[in-house]
């Protein structure tokens, strides 16, 4: 998906930073 | 944990079962998930110094796997999860924020952690200009290069659904009509890993016998 088809938070949401399940990774 | 309980540690045991039933009857967690949420904060709170608190810097480790404190969205992330506002995520803080991300998590809880996430400032509103500061972010994280009249389109497609009285900012109602109408907006809300959570499928070496009835 395009960058310039996505809305501002369907972008943020992306970040790896607010990707919480890394956390469980073993 | 207080699987290998001796007598001198008999006392602290008694504490630990006695926080662990609070934080149980506090969030969605039982007894058992709140004990394997332990072990994994243990695991998380020792990377880099074994203090028993979660530092930034160990929370960047374990979400972008190297060393370091500067990210935007996981400064939001440390603030919210630190209720106490002292610079590190505490066991209790731990097991409260991630209770918002059970998949058996009211919605409400979900949006309004979004909410927060989102209000850099904290003034009650998602401003453009935060927006758009964070889409900077991410674009830098990822790598692409956009020219500013098409992250001006993506803003203006975004506000123009989201932001329903034209103030430039959103607030808590048109937040929640907007991701209601976007769920997709949620799903790094939702961690599914949270529903399976305890010690026999996470640490399947452990036999676990605890007092407490969930």
């Amino acid at each position: 998906v395009s960058p310039v088809t996505m809305n501002a938070f369907e972008l943020i949401s992306t970040s790896q930073g607010l990707n919480l399940s890394s956390l469980f990774e073993k | 944990g207080c699987f290998e309980c001796r007598p001198p540690r008999l006392q602290n045991c008694g504490n630990r079962f006695e926080e662990i039933a609070r934080l149980a009857s506090e969030t969605i967690f039982t007894v058992n998930e709140v004990e394997a949420l332990y072990e994994l904060f243990k695991k998380l709170s020792s990377s880099i110094i074994d203090d028993g608190l979660i530092q930034k810097e160990e929370l960047h480790l374990a979400l972008f796997k190297t060393p370091s404190d500067e990210n935007l969205f996981l400064n939001r992330v440390f603030y919210l999860f630190d209720e106490k506002k002292n610079g590190v995520i505490e066991f209790d803080e731990f097991v409260h924020a991630l209770s918002v991300f059970h998949p058996n998590a009211p919605m409400e809880e979900k949006i309004d952690f979004a909410f927060r996430l989102y209000d850099l400032r904290q003034t009650g509103f998602i401003e453009r200009k935060e927006v758009k500061a964070m889409v900077i972010v991410i674009l830098m994280e990822s790598d692409i290069t956009l020219s500013d009249d098409l992250l001006e389109a993506i803003m203006d497609r975004t506000f123009a659904d989201a932001d329903a009285d034209k103030d430039d900012r959103i607030n808590t109602e048109e937040w929640k009509d907007f991701v209601l109408r976007n769920p997709n907006l949620l799903k790094n809300m939702t961690l599914p890993y949270l529903k399976d959570l305890s010690l026999a499928t996470v640490f399947p070496s452990f036999t676990f016998n605890t007092r407490i009835e969930d």
